[in-house]
């Protein structure tokens, strides 16, 4: 049976959507079925797989209206064994358009049973907020991906998190759990991001994934062609560190 | 008469909440009497210029609710000529609180009026979204000033930018106008930076700001000392540049 993971972070570009792209890409490399949920207005993960605008209809948006056969919202990508359900602007209506709605929090959980029986690996890119398209991918989620840029302000949003995958837990999504806190775009000369590591290890301890991901210009270059970091320079050590990710959420979901 | 200036990108980590501190402690540090309002959940600014969590009360959060007297909310800041209404996680919480009241838009802007006969400058720090906490500041405000980091992701959210401003003249605030787009995390190594810029001053023309800020570890240390950029290392290419943005504000607001 497929899990169902939630990659979420209210603080702004720490790298949530490069690690949704790059780490669904490791393990749909090694030989599972993976599906990509772009859940964010911008669409940056639909983009970073060379989605057209054109091709993204239905998509995550009608995937939370009335979309009958969630199949037609699904649509392969350049990557072997990788599926996505891709996102556009239309999502930002949504938390207006389903205020009235009793089961607003709930759309994309109604969705989830059916989806970890085709995939063994579902990724969810939540936008920079903690507002309806985020609660509806933490009711949905078995468990969280929280990226952390090696950075002061990343610090801070960790307390707010915490207190909010609490407040989940209690009322929403009891089974949820923190898969991992990712350290990213750690830079060895910067002496900000040893501190942050020092102090997460601390704040989370086991929680926190032992893979780093660096700071490489070859993951910020990769969505300008459509890409994955692993299909466009397989020897960046952006690409091997998410690979080595992909291993170690393997050996953690064994130990379970 | 003050100006009101709501420096705001959907897209996250691209210098909001860097910009807003350093660009009012510059025009602070030249004699204006400048407030920043921190309208962030994550509350980076009020950090960022060392104010305690247990120095927030009131804040912005009072001030979008039932504060009888704004002055109450407004705080001194280590810079001198710089005051501060800063943010807690509560805000967080008027997107929901808000939804049933005819006036929730215009929270922000209804005390507008009266800030701009005590600042010479108002600058609006934004969450990375388009909630209600943005559209009160993209009402409120004069003019907008966009941080735009010199990356690919941050070029797809121009378009989407743009609209929102569009629909917001038509519909809730005709006079408002860009004042400038500011190109943020310049590094001269990588080519997608020198991209990004040309494709930005195609896209935008005279609309973009003749200053750069380039890359700069100060600018991202100083948030931990509590300290803008300009006391923490005035030296620093980071300051320089944000003091050379203050002079160029003024001198295109002299040419309007
Ligand atoms: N390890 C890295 N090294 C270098 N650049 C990176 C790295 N990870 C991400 N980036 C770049 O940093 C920027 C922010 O990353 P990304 O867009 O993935 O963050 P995000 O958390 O999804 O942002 P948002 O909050 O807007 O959704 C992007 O331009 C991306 O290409
Ligand atoms: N020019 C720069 N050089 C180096 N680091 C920078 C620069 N500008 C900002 N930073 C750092 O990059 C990170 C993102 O910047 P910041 O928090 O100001 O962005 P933001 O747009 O306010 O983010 P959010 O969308 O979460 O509100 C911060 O850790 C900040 O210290
Ligand atoms: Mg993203
Ligand atoms: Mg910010």
């Amino acid at each position: 049976k497929g899990k169902l993971v939630a990659v979420t972070n209210q603080k702004g570009g720490v790298g949530k959507t490069t690690t949704a792209i790059n780490i669904a890409t490791s393990l749909a490399a090694i030989n599972n079925k993976v599906l990509l949920i772009d859940l964010d207005p911008q669409g940056n993960a639909s983009t970073g797989l060379g989605i057209g605008l054109n091709d993204r209809f239905p998509g995550s948006y009608e995937m939370l209206g009335e979309l009958d056969d969630l199949n037609e919202a699904i649509k392969a990508t350049v990557v072997p064994g990788l599926e996505i359900i891709s996102a556009t602007v239309d999502l930002s209506a949504v938390e207006i358009e389903l205020v009235d709605e009793k089961d607003r929090m709930h759309r994309l959980h109604k969705h989830a049973a059916k989806l970890k029986k085709k995939y063994n690996y579902i990724f969810i890119d939540c936008p920079p907020s903690l507002g309806l398209l985020t609660i509806n991918a933490l009711i949905a989620a078995d468990s969280l991906l929280i990226p952390l840029q090696c950075e002061f302000f990343a610090l801070e949003g960790l307390s707010q998190l915490n207190k909010t995958i609490e407040r989940i837990k209690l009322n929403l999504n009891e089974k949820i759990y923190i898969e991992g806190i990712l350290l990213t775009m750690y830079d060895k000369r910067n002496r900000i991001s040893e501190e942050v590591k020092k102090e997460v290890v601390k704040y989370f301890g086991k929680d926190v994934f032992n893979t780093i991901i660096p700071r490489n210009v070859k993951l910020s270059e990769a969505p300008s062609h459509g890409l994955p970091a692993i299909l466009y320079d397989l020897n960046a050590s952006g690409s091997k560190a998410y690979i080595k990710l992909a291993r170690e959420m393997i050996r953690r979901l064994k130990r379970r």
